[in-house]
Formats: C-alpha cells, sequence, structure tokens
C-alpha cells in the first residue's frame, strides 16, 4: 500500500467521523443531504458483497466493515433519530437521488470486468459513487451559511477522492499491469464534481470569511 | 489475474 492510498483511506475515515461527531455531539445534521447518504449505504452494501466470498487482508475488512456500518448508522440516524432527525433540511433536500441509480445499473450491465453478479454489483457501485455527492451539493448550494464540520466533511470527501487518483497514477507506474479503467474514469468523475466546492471553500478560507456558494 | 489483486482498493 503506497502512501496516497493510505492518505485517502484516512482522508475517507476522517470525512465519516467528522460527520459522525456532528451527529452525536450536536445532535444535528443540518446542511448534510440524506439522499447523498443513502447513496453511500448502497454504494458500500453493494461493493463490498465480497466480504462474504473473498478475505484480502485484515485493513481491507475492517475498513469495509466500517464504511458499511458508518453509512448505514448515519442513514438511521437521520431518518429516525428523534432529535437528530428534526435538523434535517428536508425542504431544501429535493434531488431525486434514485433517478440516478437506474443508469448507474443499465451502465453496469453493459460495461464491467466480467458478467458475474459480483462484478455487475462492484460496477454499479463504483458509478453510483462518482454521482453520489450530487445531492450534497445541490443542497450546499441552497443553504445560506455552510457550518464549518459540514464544509469539512465535503472537504475530506474531496480530498479522499484527490488522494485515490494520485494513487492509481503511482500504482499504474510501479506495479506491472496495474490497469483500472473502469475505475478511473468514474473516480476521475467523481473528483471533477468537487472542483468548484474545492474553489470556493479555499476562496472563502484564503479571505477568512464564511463559506457561501453562490446561488 | 486474482480476484484479491483487483479489488484490495476501497
Amino acid at each position: 500500500m503506497n502512501i496516497f492510498r493510505l492518505a485517502g483511506d484516512m482522508t475517507h475515515l476522517f470525512s465519516v467521523l467528522v460527520l459522525l461527531l456532528k451527529i452525536h455531539t450536536i445532535k444535528s445534521c443540518a446542511g448534510i443531504s440524506l439522499k447523498t447518504q443513502e447513496l453511500y449505504a448502497i454504494v458500500f452494501t453493494t461493493r463490498y458483497l465480497d466480504l462474504f466470498t473473498t478475505y484480502i487482508s485484515l485493513y481491507n475488512t475492517i475498513m469495509k466493515l466500517i464504511f458499511l456500518g458508518s453509512s448505514i448508522s448515519i442513514v438511521w440516524y437521520m431518518r429516525h433519530h428523534k432529535v437528530v432527525r428534526r435538523s434535517y433540511d428536508k425542504d431544501q433536500d429535493t434531488f431525486r437521488h434514485y433517478l440516478l441509480m437506474l443508469p448507474c445499473l443499465l451502465l453496469a450491465l453493459l460495461i464491467n470486468e466480467k458478467f458475474t453478479f459480483l462484478e455487475v454489483m462492484w460496477a454499479f457501485s463504483l458509478y453510483l459513487e462518482a454521482v453520489a455527492i450530487l445531492p450534497q451539493l445541490v443542497l450546499l448550494q441552497r443553504t445560506r451559511n455552510i457550518d464549518n464540520l459540514t464544509g469539512q466533511y465535503v472537504l475530506l470527501l474531496g480530498a479522499y477522492r484527490a488522494l485515490y487518483v494520485l494513487n492509481w497514477i503511482y500504482r499504474y507506474f510501479t506495479e506491472e499491469n496495474y490497469v483500472h479503467w473502469i475505475t478511473w474514469v468514474s473516480g476521475i468523475v467523481q473528483t471533477l464534481l468537487y472542483a468548484d466546492f474545492f474553489y470556493y471553500y479555499f476562496q472563502s478560507w484564503k479571505n477568512n470569511v464564511k463559506l457561501q456558494l453562490p446561488a | 489475474r486474482d480476484y484479491d489483486e483487483f479489488h484490495d482498493e476501497l
């Protein structure tokens, strides 16, 4: 495992921790898109089906369980926790996220490593992850005064994606036969979606003002 | 190629 991959996994882990911290200690999920969180829960459930079939490493298994458990519990908190759910911006979070799932499934049926259930589900999860942030970005744009934790959450997620791209470049040059077109293209699309947010985040940080995205 | 070689990333 190279440094970019490890750093990418760690920023991903921190992003989840920041979100759980917000939910547990402040008892608020204001500014967080339930639509995006539901998509992540689906992404991890469909991608980590191989937990039952293949053992890769202890690290791999533990991280998978963390991402599965945290994404499902975040959805549960936002939907059912009697305090947390009241802070959910339901009227602003209107992205029709289920409409993203069908094209991703069709694409996965057409473009996959192998036409098996696990591989089609794996490809589906990659395509869905690429667009899963969209409801969150739309919600951020609608919300005035984005709080620090929400901003940091999206920043950490974006950093995780950018570090994975560096990891692929590193592996391409250091490992033989390391070519992953499906992962690369969907990963790059996903990273580009964050670029706009990054731009405004750094602007507000540089000018030392609260993050506000243009409407 | 082995499955785990191809799916070692999260």
